[in-house]
């Protein structure tokens, strides 16, 4: 199962519709600070379930909507979708047989949050459900190393190294 | 619970170890228990680097904590692995000798597992084959532009 | 104490919020008081970088964060002013930009303060007319070497 | 005044007397990880009075004394020296008249620490009172910025950036 691209729309300073494809297996994204780049591995952590708003360097939920800027007005509603290349059958379940698979959730101000796979609408549950096991499930994501989760990692206590542990395990 | 802890703290320490001495060129890591008791331990990390004394991580320079805790955080993965990994500027205290093993590691991991690199470093910048820049042209909106090596090097500028 | 506090908080945002523009080329920051009471109040740092809203520090990019906490650390320093700074490789985040800005504010202070500056940052090495060299040819034994820049540029590889 | 020379003997990793000249007023330090740069910090902020370990990157005040290598012995004492140019007599009180001030701090394994100004033994007290109001004094020393320093401010709750305000008045 490959990623091949990120689509996000009103996510944070995204606010045009954005396609990043992923073609290789080694991909670089580069650029000014502030521009934009921490907020891309924000999009993928929300998309597969973060529901807190700290985890996504925010203070609610709202805060991944694009609030607007010097020539801009905010917009109502965020969207990002992953798209998989399931060729290989390695998600399997009720998906074995897709061979590309589609993970969206939007955000609107008025109604909330809202999930889709393959276009249909899907509960939290059924996202994470998608990614159990393969080490996107789960609170402790090694995929996903923000901008500062080394340094954490290396100020832990060990009781924090103990509880990393236990939820690997 | 305490036997699935032995054998998870067991892996991970097979995975840490081997990691380390990768990106350190030698030397060896481990996860120690505080005490014996596996219900009630916390762990702690004690690094060797090549040539040097074995110490808990605290007493390790910035660039030899970051590749400890690289090496460690690799370790967590491996006994999940995920079908990708992203990583934010995590090679920015390292010297350029430790980035280029970084990026030999990530390289070779890179044949069963997807990477997204977010860097400033113009030597990671410089091994993927694709390149994303992105700017704030307009203030506030990011946008995405495909860019080749030598336009990353001048972005940056 | 209220006084002097209120006195020192002036004086502090003062020079907060001339670093912060001049290490952003504009912009404004300052610190507020989280309450009206002098003596309970905490203090946090509202930062608003050019072109963007105002927002509360943790809001910022990694970059934005450190340079707005570089303009804080120099206020205080102004406060107290020593004979020397040293800075232990606070460029590390930057991009190169930023890292130009900064090296011109270092360089436009060590008119009157004496800068050391510890750094891995090719552009911030190119500034001091004077580089030492740390090398530990010996394992866990430091010496000094004295290098020029291109020597500087080769020892990082 | 200015701070013309920084030698170390026996500190940390600097085993072999070494002497740091600072003809300018921006030196730069460079080389690779672990080779020994901010144990360079930790000297001067050592010589000037600190006295607590975790703030020198130890767990005891011994762990500054050369520790041994693969090649060579633990070394029983540590002496740091810091040289001053004070010759448009910037340093006021019982040094105004002398061109140049010299600091000296000394660990042994046996005897503790000893502190010395321009040859004679002095009190720890003695050499803080000689920085005191020049920014290098007191707990919040701003003159020497550590690494991760700027992490830990970023990270600062709104109390304890308070804290900074109050001990910077
Ligand atoms: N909801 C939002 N609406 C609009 N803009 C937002 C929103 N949330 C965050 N931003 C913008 O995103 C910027 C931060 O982007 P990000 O953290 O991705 O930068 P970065 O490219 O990672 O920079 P660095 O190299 O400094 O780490 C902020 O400066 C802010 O302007
Ligand atoms: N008491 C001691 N005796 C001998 N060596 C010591 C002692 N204390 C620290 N060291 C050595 O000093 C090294 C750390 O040096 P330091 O932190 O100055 O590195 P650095 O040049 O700042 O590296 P980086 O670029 O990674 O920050 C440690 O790896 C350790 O080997
Ligand atoms: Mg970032
Ligand atoms: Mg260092």
């Amino acid at each position: 199962m490959r990623l091949t691209a990120i689509k996000l729309a009103g996510f944070k300073s995204f606010v045009e519709p954005t396609t990043i494809e992923l073609e290789d297996n080694l991909t670089g994204v580069v650029g000014p600070n502030g521009c934009g780049k921490s907020n891309v591995i924000d999009a993928v952590r929300w998309v597969i379930g973060e529901s807190s708003a700290r985890q996504l360097r925010g203070q609610s939920l709202e805060d991944v909507i694009f609030a607007g800027s010097k020539t801009r007005k905010p917009v109502g509603r965020a969207a990002v979708e992953l798209l998989f290349d399931n060729a290989d059958g390695e998600l399997g379940g009720p998906y074995a047989d897709y061979a590309e698979i589609s993970i969206q959730r939007e955000h609107s101000r008025r109604t909330g949050s809202n999930y889709r796979i393959n276009g249909t609408r899907a509960r939290r549950r059924d996202v994470q459900d998608l990614f159990l096991g393969t080490g996107l499930g789960g609170r402790a994501s090694y995929a996903l190393i923000g901008q500062g989760a080394v340094n954490r990692l290396i100020d832990a206590k060990p009781d924090q190294i103990r509880d990393l542990l236990e939820e690997a395990a | 619970t305490r036997t699935r802890l032995k054998s998870t703290f067991e892996q991970v320490n097979e995975h840490f170890a081997a990691f380390f001495s990768e990106l350190f060129g030698g030397g060896q890591a481990t996860l120690e228990r505080t005490e014996s008791d596996w219900l009630a331990a916390g762990m702690q990390v004690i690094a060797c680097p090549p040539g040097k004394p074995r110490v808990a991580l605290a007493m390790l320079s910035g660039g030899e904590k970051t590749l400890t805790a690289l090496a460690l955080l690799f370790a967590l993965f491996e006994l999940n692995p995920a079908p990708f990994c992203m990583l934010d500027e995590v090679d920015a205290p390292l010297d350029d000798t430790n980035v280029e093993r970084f990026c030999a590691l990530v390289e070779r991991m890179a044949v069963r597992v997807q990477f997204v690199v977010i860097t400033h470093n113009k030597i990671t910048m410089e091994r993927p084959r694709r390149l994303h820049g992105v700017t704030m042209a307009e203030s506030g909106v990011s946008r995405l532009v495909s860019v080749d090596l030598d336009d990353a090097l001048a972005m940056t500028d």
